[in-house]
């Protein structure tokens, strides 16, 4: 797997973020993805998308993150969630 | 499917187009009448009422629709053309519930093929899938799918795939068994299309690949081809063809000699990546998609006896062997000792449940065999060389996004035998 450039890291943040797999940022804290959770939200990604699940964002990866789409969240539940665990 | 959670609680709803795309060639009626079929297609799933209302209308329509560009006052702007294309709000009373957005700056088009812009009639059924409650499927061939697939497909013939049929029954139940009557407008005539193409280009109409009777199946990189003729379809990983219509062999197998006019097997080797592709007695060698300087091979390169052909190559990824199929017998080939292995051939018969001269047989992304044949195809499981018992099925509904046929035997159907006798190896079992 090539290694992906940060600027298609923080687009893929961005994204990961913008559809629900990864929880939003909270305005009161700053906030440092971890490795591990940023992991596990590409490859939610890619189970989603019916992509082989690595975990990287690999090119089929950005490719599917760059097709154009409905604008809406594929998993707002699970975004939901870790925003009301947060709360809590 | 996934739900949203929320859905309206009456079976009757109003809707308008409050503005209409400026840029494209659409006109206004053309767009309306588009949405009151992209509508009829869940109404007539779930026993649900669609009515246009006008402007000023006592009450505003439940689903509002607008083509709005960049910011427009609802926390989701729109990005131009490219990007995203539409978004949708879930049932619920507040005044935004089921209003319905598009992106007035994509190119929106009907009646036209992938490439010529994005298809207003698809997007419009995925949006109004969420208004009615429904959120984003990963099945595969859900129209609720978040990535925009390409085109639906005529609007008065469309179907729900079954996913989102069910999704919608869940929330509203079963329409009528008498279907609704249908959108009472006039035929929709797509826009003016540009002069035909000369022959050979790739407008040209294509077989039915919703008839079965492959030449060849191949999985490479994990996409699998289908090929017919002097034509193939590409189905992604994710499910999805890249195209409904097939593609030119000569056009995209670059080398490949006008003379071949069908492929008798394919596959892609599995030490270096090329691309195999069997006529007669000759194999052509490909490098993506170039063809190799020292190709075409005669098969005897691999081993086999003179004069062979045929029907059917896969690599079983159980032991990266690659398994040449003719008639009712096949071969083995050790790719890393580049020859065929002693023994050989050996009965068809060994794999338990398979076809006897297969069109062709393939090993699928997650480790299953898959052998076809006509309009059927027979799954194994991963390294199993016995067919699994639901085998085999009918092929177009799974694999090639093809309506199911109401002749479709329910379960185990018996394909018909071979037409010319001489072809039977006379072995009598359910398959045979």
């Amino acid at each position: 797997v090539q290694d992906p450039s940060a600027q298609d890291i923080s687009l893929s943040v961005d994204w990961l973020t913008r559809y629900g797999y990864l929880p939003a940022p909270d305005p009161t804290q700053a906030q440092l993805q971890s490795q591990v959770l940023l992991r596990d939200a590409i490859q939610t990604m890619q189970r989603f998308a019916g992509l082989k699940e690595t975990g990287f964002m690999d090119q089929q990866t950005m490719a599917m993150m760059r097709k154009p789409r409905c604008s809406l969240p594929d998993l707002v539940g699970a975004a939901g969630l870790v925003r009301r665990r947060r709360r809590r | 499917y996934a739900l949203s959670g929320s859905m309206w609680n009456r079976r009757s709803l109003t809707w308008r187009v409050r503005s209409f795309p400026r840029a494209s060639g659409l006109n206004t009626d053309t767009v309306r009448t588009l949405m009151q079929y992209a509508l009829a297609a869940w109404g007539t799933v779930g026993g649900l009422e669609f009515r246009e209302v006008e402007a000023g209308a006592a009450a505003e329509a439940d689903i509002l629709i607008d083509f709005s560009r960049a910011y427009h006052e609802d926390g989701y702007p729109f990005d131009g053309p490219g990007g995203t294309l539409a978004h949708a709000f879930f049932p619920g009373e507040h005044p935004i519930s089921g209003d319905t957005h598009f992106d007035e700056e994509e190119a929106w088009t009907f009646g036209e093929d992938d490439g010529g812009g994005t298809d207003l009639f698809a997007v419009a059924v995925h949006e109004f899938g969420h208004a009615l409650g429904l959120a984003h499927s990963s099945a595969p061939n859900s129209i609720m799918r978040p990535f925009y697939q390409g085109p639906a497909g005529e609007p008065s013939r469309y179907r729900l795939p079954p996913d989102d049929q069910e999704g919608l029954q869940q929330l509203y139940g079963k329409g009528p068994k008498t279907p609704k009557p249908r959108p009472s407008r006039k035929p929709l005539i797509p826009p003016p299309q540009p002069p035909r193409q000369p022959p050979g280009s790739p407008s040209e109409p294509g077989p039915d690949r919703c008839v079965g009777g492959f030449d060849a199946i191949a999985n490479i990189r994990g996409e699998i081809f289908f090929f017919k003729g002097p034509w193939f379809w590409r189905l992604q990983p994710s499910g999805q063809l890249v195209s409904p219509r097939p593609a030119q062999l000569h056009r995209f197998w670059e080398g490949l000699p006008s003379t071949v006019q069908a492929i008798d097997a394919a596959y892609a080797r599995p030490r270096d990546g090329r691309i195999m592709l069997f006529d007669g007695p000759r194999v052509w060698v490909f490098q993506d998609r170039q063809l190799e300087s020292d190709s075409p091979w005669p098969l005897t390169k691999l081993g086999l006896p003179a004069g062979e052909r045929v029907d059917a190559v896969f690599t079983w990824p159980q032991n990266g062997k690659t398994y040449l199929f003719r008639g009712s017998q096949y071969w083995r080939y050790d790719e890393s000792a580049r020859s065929l292995d002693p023994g050989y051939p050996k009965p068809l018969s060994l794999w338990e449940g398979a076809p006897p001269a297969p069109d062709d047989v393939i090993s699928g992304n997650k480790g299953d065999t898959y052998f076809f044949k006509g309009s059927y195809y027979w799954r194994f499981d991963p390294g199993s060389v016995v067919a699994a018992t639901d085998s085999p099925r009918p092929m177009g509904p799974e694999w090639l996004d093809c309506p199911s046929s109401s002749q479709d035997p329910p379960s185990n159907p018996k394909p018909r035998a071979p037409q010319s006798p001489g072809d039977c190896d006379c072995h009598c079992n359910i398959i045979a």
